[in-house]
């Protein structure tokens, strides 16, 4: 029989490792922990979201979602291990108890799983998802590119063949339209956190335009403490601040979309590579880096209970 | 599956907005098929850039004759490939 305590969070998994291990995390903690799916892909896999909830209906809720871009390998595995220690700590810390006994949380780890099966079996470097593009033998849109914020400016490319190509129209990406519609359908989230890599940077909007978000002051000052609380478990160090200050305008982000439809507590991460692995850092690092990076989400999650709008 | 052998990953650091635009125009030639893993932002801050093999002389001459510094961050990228699904491996068996 299957069960989390034999599944090694230290090493990378393939797609059916980490569905099947979805369904383990489910069976270990019926209570806490279920499953949805919220759409598919565009070819047609499942899109599965945990859901940890405590009760109550419609309860404010967080959204966190790792593997958007499909090569970041070591955001997905950080998701396994998050989102194990989500339901390990329920009941015995004190901060995840408060969380999730006022608040749902709900966490995609897979979030585009075309590109993640791909990257196992054909191009380890692939990023985006895998929509066929009319008229064009490039195959792909960039999901962080696709959301209807900005969409379509600058800081994204028309061309099917870039890497930041947004689409042909805003959420045309099934892995995206499915998080829209769940996010407006739910319609009482009050935080997303998109986790990337690699760079370590904790951003929040804007990234299409330069102009300050109206809570700026307050993202700012959570991001600082996160990046300290993040660099005092490894010393890794991150730089914070809104997308468009800290790397380049981005158009059509998640955090952009989030924001603009009212979660205030928008933010990305981007996890690290220290040195000089990039996309290929060594499973050794996925517990280092997820350790590291498990403070910087509490103190976000904390921030977002005790400060519901 | 398609295979890396060769390709490097150069860390580029653009001293200028010049250079920054001289990077993001090495990005757009379809004929190199240049791959940036991380953007080429502000002049100081590092972009990480897999240049598949064939490519390899070009960029480095490109670079060079635009006094633009850099470093070799990955000699193969097929070589971590190769180890990481090697480790994959390993963890499955166990």
């Amino acid at each position: 029989e299957r069960s989390t305590s034999t599944f090694d969070f230290a090493s990378y998994h393939t797609l059916d490792e980490i569905y099947d291990w979805l369904d383990t995390l489910v069976a270990d903690h019926p209570g806490l922990v279920s499953k949805i799916q919220i759409g598919q892909s565009y070819e047609n896999r499942p899109l599965y979201v945990l859901k940890f909830s405590t009760g109550g209906s419609n309860r404010p809720a967080i959204w966190l979602d790792t593997g958007i871009h499909s090569r970041e390998w070591v955001t997905q595995a950080t998701g396994v291990w998050t989102a194990n220690k989500l339901a390990e700590e329920y009941g015995q810390d004190p901060s995840v108890t408060a969380i999730l006994d006022s608040m749902d949380i709900f966490f995609e780890i897979v979030t585009n799983p075309d590109g993640y099966a791909f990257t196992h079996s054909s191009n380890r470097m692939w990023r985006k998802t895998r929509s066929i593009n009319a008229g064009s033998s490039c195959v792909g849109v960039d999901p962080n590119r696709n959301w209807d914020a900005g969409f379509g400016g600058s800081g994204s490319s028309s061309n099917p063949c870039s890497e930041t190509y947004h689409g042909p129209y805003a959420h045309s990406e099934s892995e995206v339209k499915s998080i829209v519609d769940f996010i407006l359908g739910h319609g009482n989230v009050k935080a997303v956190i998109s986790i990337h890599s690699y760079s370590q940077m904790l951003m929040f909007p804007y990234g299409y335009k330069r102009t300050a978000a109206p809570d700026y002051e307050e993202l700012n000052e959570l991001a600082k403490k996160a990046v300290n609380d993040l660099a005092a478990v490894h010393g890794t160090e991150y730089t914070y601040g809104s997308i468009v200050d800290t790397i380049y305008m981005a158009a059509g982000t998640t955090v952009d979309w989030a924001y603009e439809n009212g979660v205030k507590y928008s933010y990305t991460f981007e996890l690290r590579d220290r040195g000089h692995y990039g996309f290929l850092l060594p499973s050794s690092q996925i517990i280092p880096t997820a350790t590291e990076t498990w403070p910087a989400l509490m103190d976000i999650m904390v921030h977002v209970q005790q400060h519901l709008y | 599956e398609q295979l890396f052998v060769g390709d490097q990953v150069l860390r580029v650091t653009a001293s200028d907005e010049e250079q920054i635009a001289l990077l993001r125009a090495l990005g757009e030639r379809a004929d190199l098929q240049v791959d940036f893993w991380r953007d080429p932002t502000k002049p100081g801050h590092p972009a990480d850039l897999r240049v598949p093999f064939p490519s390899l002389q070009a960029v480095k001459i490109f670079l060079e004759s635009h006094s633009i510094s850099y470093s070799i961050m990955i000699e193969d990228v097929q070589q971590l490939l190769d180890e990481e699904k090697k480790t994959m491996m390993l963890s499955r068996q166990l």
